[in-house]
């Protein structure tokens, strides 16, 4: 009853957490249903990204996160996302850098 | 701050505006042009305008579905993407045009999303900067309506100078704070730069000034007073241009308008011009086929009345010869003189060579054709199916087919003695795939054609807008049925479509971008469900089976498609990458 009602249905939210890399891109075509831990991690990891309190449940700071303007490109760096060609196959996978 | 992976690799870089003509261009352009000096002073790298489709960074104003598979949403959400460095559309900028942008930055404006700041974040996607979890830096993914000033946070600017190292002319009082002094964090606060302002202030150098430092109350009130003094003057200016642009903007309306019931108007009669053709064709068509049922009708009925002759010659030859045998027998039992016959004549049997000796001699093409026919064991395909259980492959104007036993012999030979309505001038078939109607389904350009067993359906070929694709679109790389969910999909460059098997149509929010199918890449020559239920994608001599758990490539370097698809030898030195 404490809980936070989120103002934000859980699709909206499993939309999300696709469209910017926090749950893989593939399940748009796959349907791949993810386990509720995955599910949290994933939050986990959007409210952590998003400098919100990291609670792994879609509280109300995270609905407001999900709502607020943003940038399309995806939050983690991904061969799904935005690389304007494949051109990486021959040097390996990407090394990614992160001070 | 994050890298992605990708980085220019020159460092004099171009941009261009694609929306030149909409009404706030210019504003756009001067603040893009701004927020490009922000980078550039932090970095080694320098812009330049220019009005190129060729221009490194191209900025663009667009709205819902805009061509590369990320569509926008309307107002709100998101704003805007970019896309890291590389060829092609690698390092441009789009723009949700639905926004409510302000191009009045630096103004007491606050009214809807400050386009500078968006701009600089894109920007730095252009760059090679991915997102940064570090909420005061540019690169957070959030929009946040906070004064740039032209100031880089430090996160931004470790990461692009990491990108591309610093300037060296570190003139000025906003050189990058690598060794912070007390001196120079003093200058920091005290003489920030603002964004409306050049970002270089040649004139200013304290260390060929030390009069500088001890005269600074005064000095800041005489940049106070001038900043003042040059603020009002640039509102001045920015009023009378709001004014300009507001009597131009009204002027290009008026023409756009004008323009646009123009384009209606020859869109219609394109349409009906169009119609007009597919109903000419259509008819073209109908006439052909039923010229090619009457050349066989009477092709059939010469051949009937050959044969037919042929037996009554060989009838009468025989009769012709048992009564010249009585009459031999008659003579020898009898004595009896026998009457001179005629010498018989022979009558050879017509022949019936196959159609393509016949079109051997009579085509002078056929034996450019010939030449041309590609090598099986080194080419790559157009289009690869399997339909009624056998696998097809596709190159030109030929096709192989191989079954149960293995690779037929005799092949490969001309995709139109199997379809035979298909175009006569038929060069190569893009992709093919066998729907769940059972009908292949053959993509030729912009149209399709729809067959059942080897007999066009009636209707086709229709265009490729008619499934709901884009006009634009001039042709489909591959056509497949995707083990995993049992879609359809073509793509086409960089996109890809989801068929409704119901429709028949392109299902809503699609395109989608090719990437999703990880490994594969952009423009691939095929694809096809194999009877093993996996996906295969092909491109050049090489080809990818799809894991479909995992969504991505199960190897990531190609295979050779000739062993395993035609049978050929594997040569000497060629083993398989596991054994490598």
């Amino acid at each position: 009853a404490t809980k936070p009602k989120a103002s934000i249905s859980e699709d909206i939210v499993y939309n999300y957490l696709m469209q910017f890399d926090y749950l893989p891109k593939s399940d748009l075509e796959t349907g791949a249903l993810r386990t509720e831990e995955q599910l949290k991690d994933a939050i986990r990891s959007l409210q952590s990204f998003g400098n919100i309190p990291v609670t792994g449940q879609i509280d109300s700071a995270t609905a407001r996160l999900i709502q607020k303007p943003r940038c399309g490109v995806g939050d983690h760096k991904s061969a799904n996302s935005f690389s304007a060609d494949n051109l990486y196959h021959d040097i390996g996978p990407h090394v990614r850098v992160r001070r | 701050y994050v890298l992605q992976g990708a980085k220019w690799h020159k460092t004099d870089l171009t941009w261009s505006m694609v929306n030149q003509s909409m009404p706030d261009a210019y504003k756009a352009r001067m603040l893009v042009t701004r927020a490009l000096s922000v980078w550039e002073y932090h970095s080694k790298l320098t812009f330049r305008e220019v009005y190129s489709d060729q221009a490194d960074i191209q900025i663009l104003f667009a709205r819902r579905q805009h061509g590369d598979g990320y569509q926008f949403d309307g107002p709100g959400q998101v704003l805007a993407h970019a896309f890291y460095p590389s060829e092609g559309r690698g390092g441009d900028a789009h723009f949700d045009a639905d926004e409510t942008w302000n191009f009045d930055s630096g103004t007491h404006n606050r009214r809807g999303t400050n386009f500078l700041n968006v701009a600089l974040h894109e920007l730095g996607h252009s760059l090679g900067l991915g997102h940064s979890s570090d909420p005061k830096a540019v690169m957070f993914a959030w929009y946040q309506d906070i004064d740039v000033e032209g100031k880089l946070p430090d996160d931004d600017r470790n990461g692009i100078q990491e990108l591309y190292g610093s300037r060296e002319k570190t003139w000025g009082p906003y050189r990058p704070q690598t060794t912070p002094t007390t001196t120079t964090t003093t200058t920091m606060r005290t003489m920030v730069y603002r964004a409306d302002n050049p970002p270089y202030r040649p004139w200013y150098d304290p260390s060929k000034n030390p009069n500088k430092e001890r005269n600074w109350a005064r000095e800041r009130q005489e940049e106070e007073r001038r900043r003042k003094e040059q603020e009002w003057r640039r509102q001045e200016q920015e009023r009378e241009e709001r004014e300009r642009e507001e009597q131009e903007r009204e002027k290009k309306e008026r023409e756009e308008q004008e323009r646009e019931e123009e384009e209606r108007e020859e869109k219609e009669r394109k349409k009906q011009e169009r119609q007009k053709q597919e109903r000419e064709e259509k008819v073209r068509q109908e006439r052909r086929r039923q010229e090619q049922d009457r050349e066989e009708q009477d092709n059939r009925r010469r051949e009937r009345e050959r044969d037919r002759q042929y037996e009554k010659e060989q009838r009468e030859r025989h009769e012709r010869q048992e009564r010249l045998n009585r009459e031999r027998k008659n003579r020898e039992r009898y004595g009896v003189r026998a009457p001179v016959t005629p010498p018989s004549t022979t009558t050879m049997r017509p022949t019936r060579k196959p159609y393509y000796t016949i079109v051997h001699q009579q085509n002078h093409h056929h034996k450019k054709q010939r030449k041309l026919k590609p090598d099986t064991c080194m080419t790559s395909y157009d289009a690869i199916s399997m339909i009624r259980s056998e696998l097809f492959i596709f190159r030109g104007p030929y096709l192989w087919r191989i079954g149960k036993s293995g690779l037929y012999p005799g092949y490969p030979t001309e995709i139109r003695r199997q379809w035979s309505a298909l175009p006569v001038n038929l060069t190569q078939v893009d992709a093919v795939y066998e729907n769940q109607q059972g009908h292949i389904v053959f993509f030729i350009g912009r149209q399709y054609y729809v067959f059942n067993s080897v007999n066009l359906e009636p209707g086709y070929p229709k265009p490729l807008v008619s499934m709901g694709l884009p006009p634009t679109l001039t042709h489909i790389d591959a056509a497949f049925v995707w083990g995993h969910n049992n879609h359809t999909f073509l793509t086409s460059d960089t996109l890809y479509w989801r068929i409704d098997d119901n429709t028949g149509e392109v299902e809503p929010s699609y395109p989608r971008d090719m990437s999703l199918w990880s490994g594969v890449g952009y423009k691939i020559d095929a694809a096809f469900q194999y009877k093993d239920g996996k996906t295969y994608f092909f491109k050049n001599l090489g080809y990818w089976e799809f894991d479909d758990d995992r969504m991505k490539v199960a190897h990531a370097r190609p295979k050779l498609s000739a062993p395993k698809w035609m049978q050929c030898a594997r040569g000497s030195n060629e083993v398989d990458d596991e054994l490598r």
